[in-house]
């Protein structure tokens, strides 16, 4: 079982967006892949249709242990991917967890004996308690970038949270890459902030980028990924190259 | 003294870019300018030209006590505009805030004998203890809404907050109104956005849109304010009308 983090601080760069479309992609070859919903907003459960009326309860739910992972997650209209949705009580385990015992291991414990090949986990736009959690749950840590200046800023203090939890948590964290998104090549500042990504991190940044395109961010309001929604626009093809570079990185990890 | 708080828990809203602009429109017209960057990012700060070292302080020294909010306060290139700059150790009180007395009150009392003409809170992406804190100490809430889908999904759970806190903690908080940004008239997208917007609170939108502008996105690239950057621009002349509505409903409220 590969697990994954999708995370940055900064937010709206692109990490609900890109956790939907590499789920889709994973299942789309035919491995079985559990999306998990840490956002209290739960845009990765909207994104993929399913409104906040069918969460039969989500991942605070599991946590707390009022439900098993079983009893919670829900399938999409993408077979083999399956999503374990957010409810907004998923707000308070930011205050809870610190004060539950070995409360920094909860999301690798509801993980223990369970089979999907992939586990996609999509973080708020903090460094709170849920995305350390998912941190010291994952292998992998994957880092969408948008092509600005702000964010560009916020790369440090993730990168020491990487190096904190891999020293005193998680070992096996690597990351997997920084992926630029929302990438618009007629912009000199993209172009900028590219090349300081690719001098400071040459190992870390995706040969793929995501471009800016106005079916990616219409495709939620039909609860569908862009892969599905339209599958040969420039975003949804981008996507696809990233799948397939991941999935060589990986094995070659 | 005017207290305003701009907020919305979704990431990439323009919150930041928002809040630099506006004070900066306020303190072109000799209103005395105070502007606390409660994002643990330091956007703001960083917007403003206040590198990492030259904050002597900030917010969270502030409310631990360590320092009183006039030795913590810098001046910006801007005349008339100070900030209260954040540091990263700002993420700590989301934890540690629950646990003090009057934990909800500590913003309020940190301006308390203060004379700025204005105060406006720049608040990081989600709806936990800093910004309810600043929700408490304000008159107006100012939200910024990018027109998109995920951003518009959000808007329930804000206008919740916001009665829950005119209703339990601070009558006097009022909504100043809603602000699009971003905002890209080709977008088909875009238009319906404004649309249902308009339909559920037409009382709320401002009239003045934000258009997405590069210039908008180069300025904190160089620590200037667009409005100082590129006053002509777009995206300059749209937070000048926007400050204009502002005085205007302010006024009249
Ligand atoms: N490649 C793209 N082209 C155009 N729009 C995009 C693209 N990727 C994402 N978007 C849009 O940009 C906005 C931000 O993306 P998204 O919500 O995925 O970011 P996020 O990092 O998950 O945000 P948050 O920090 O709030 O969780 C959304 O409205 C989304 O539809
Ligand atoms: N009108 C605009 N045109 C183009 N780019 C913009 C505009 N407004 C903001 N931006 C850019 O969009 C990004 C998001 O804006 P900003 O950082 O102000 O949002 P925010 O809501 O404060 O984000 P966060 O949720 O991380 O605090 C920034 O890179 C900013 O420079
Ligand atoms: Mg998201
Ligand atoms: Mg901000």
């Amino acid at each position: 079982m590969t697990v994954m983090t999708i995370a940055n601080q900064k937010g709206g760069v692109g990490k609900t967006t890109t956790a939907i479309n590499l789920a889709t992609a994973m299942a789309a070859i035919n491995k079985r892949v559990l999306l998990i919903d840490l956002d209290p907003q739960g845009n990765a459960s909207t994104g993929l249709g399913i409104s906040a009326s069918e969460r039969r309860g989500g991942v605070y739910q599991v946590i707390t242990g009022e439900q098993t992972l079983s009893e919670s997650v829900v399938s999409t209209s993408v077979p083999n991917l399956y999503v374990l949705p957010s409810t907004q009580d998923l707000s308070a385990s930011e205050v809870e967890l610190p004060h539950v015992d070995e409360g920094l291991y909860v999301l690798k414990k509801i993980l223990n004996g369970h089979d999907f090949d992939f586990v996609i986990f999509d973080c708020p736009p903090s460094l709170g308690f849920l995305t350390i959690n998912a941190l010291i749950a994952s292998q992998y840590i994957l880092i969408p970038l948008q092509a600005e200046f702000f964010a560009l800023e916020g790369m440090t203090q993730l990168l020491r949270t990487f190096r904190r939890i891999h020293n005193n948590y998680n070992p096996d964290l690597e990351i997997l890459g920084i992926i630029l998104t929302m990438y618009d090549s007629r912009n000199a500042l993209a172009q900028h902030v590219e090349e300081e990504v690719r001098s400071y991190f040459p190992e870390h940044l995706f040969d793929s980028k995501i471009p800016r395109s106005t079916r990616v961010s219409e495709a939620p309001s039909h609860g569908l990924p862009v892969m599905v929604y339209d599958v040969k626009s420039h975003g949804s093809m981008a996507y696809i190259r990233l799948a397939k570079e991941i999935l060589h990185k990986i094995r070659g990890m």
